[in-house]
């Protein structure tokens, strides 16, 4: 038996639209410390990775672990039909081939359950190291959503350099070029507001847009994004989910043929 | 320039 409920459903909604471009599929693998995602994009060049922790959760029970292969799609497609007030909780049985999601309205006058149909989905998991970064930038997710989308209309590719003058996203295309700089910031009273760079050494990498602009669709479940970089690596792009947990992107670098 | 599958930066587990 698996049953999980957050009375702040609007947070699985918005974390279901951050992923569903991007993933098309993937398995829920729940276990009695929480939930988590793992999965790549169709092209393979970026990791998704989701965890949920179990008491980030108003109530949590997972009596054996299991996999749930999910259509994010369809998935979303459910949560449309829960209100941003509601708590939604998910239900399954051992073996179960559905998933169901009840959803109740703040002041319990409306209650709806949907099953989901699961998929049976090989999955290979990856082993993602703790490594240090040679930079670290934790800044504002709004601002990152900005610097992406406004680099995302002038070229394909962005460079990003960071070095002690700040963080320098760079790009060109038939328009001509752009260079956005950010500097190290913590003047502002409100934490989220802040930005800050931890450089160890200096790292200049380039990365497609496309996937870096996706990545930007969690903007509204997080205040902050962390962006941490090291020469020849894929680029760590972290948004904490409150107290319940954090999506993180990887995606790998463009580099010389 | 050129992109490799992410796999290859992570160990299967």
């Amino acid at each position: 038996m698996f049953e999980a409920r957050i009375t702040q459903g609007s947070v699985l909604k918005k974390l279901v639209e951050a992923l569903k471009e991007l993933v098309t599929e993937g398995n829920f693998d729940v276990s009695s410390t929480g939930l988590t995602l793992q999965a790549m994009d169709s092209s393979h060049v970026c990791l998704v990775s989701l965890t949920l922790r179990d008491d980030g959760f108003d109530h949590y029970r997972c009596d054996r672990n299991m996999a749930m292969g999910i259509h994010f799609g369809n998935l979303s497609k459910i949560l449309k039909c829960a209100g941003n007030e509601d708590t939604i909780t998910l239900k399954a049985e051992d073996n179960a081939d559905t998933l169901t999601l009840m959803f109740e309205s703040a002041n319990q006058d409306r209650i709806s359950d949907f099953d989901l149909k699961l998929m049976s989905i090989e999955s290979e998991h990856l082993g993602i190291p703790d490594q240090d970064y040679s930079a670290e930038i934790k800044m504002p997710s709004a601002e990152y959503q900005r610097i992406v989308r406004d680099l995302t209309s002038i070229g394909d590719t962005v460079l990003i350099s960071a070095t002690k003058e700040g963080i320098k996203f760079s790009t060109s295309g038939d328009v001509g070029t752009a260079n956005i700089t950010l500097r190290h910031n913590t003047t502002p009273e409100k934490p989220e507001e802040q930005t800050i760079i931890d450089l160890k050494e200096p790292v200049a990498l380039t990365f497609a847009l496309r996937y870096l602009n996706n990545f930007s669709k969690a903007t509204p479940l997080a205040p902050q994004v962390k962006l941490s970089l090291t020469k020849d690596l894929p680029i760590f792009v972290e948004y904490q989910v409150g107290d319940l947990g954090n999506v993180r992107f990887f995606l790998a670098p463009k580099i010389d043929d | 320039m050129k992109q490799i599958s992410i796999g290859a930066y992570f160990t299967s587990s």
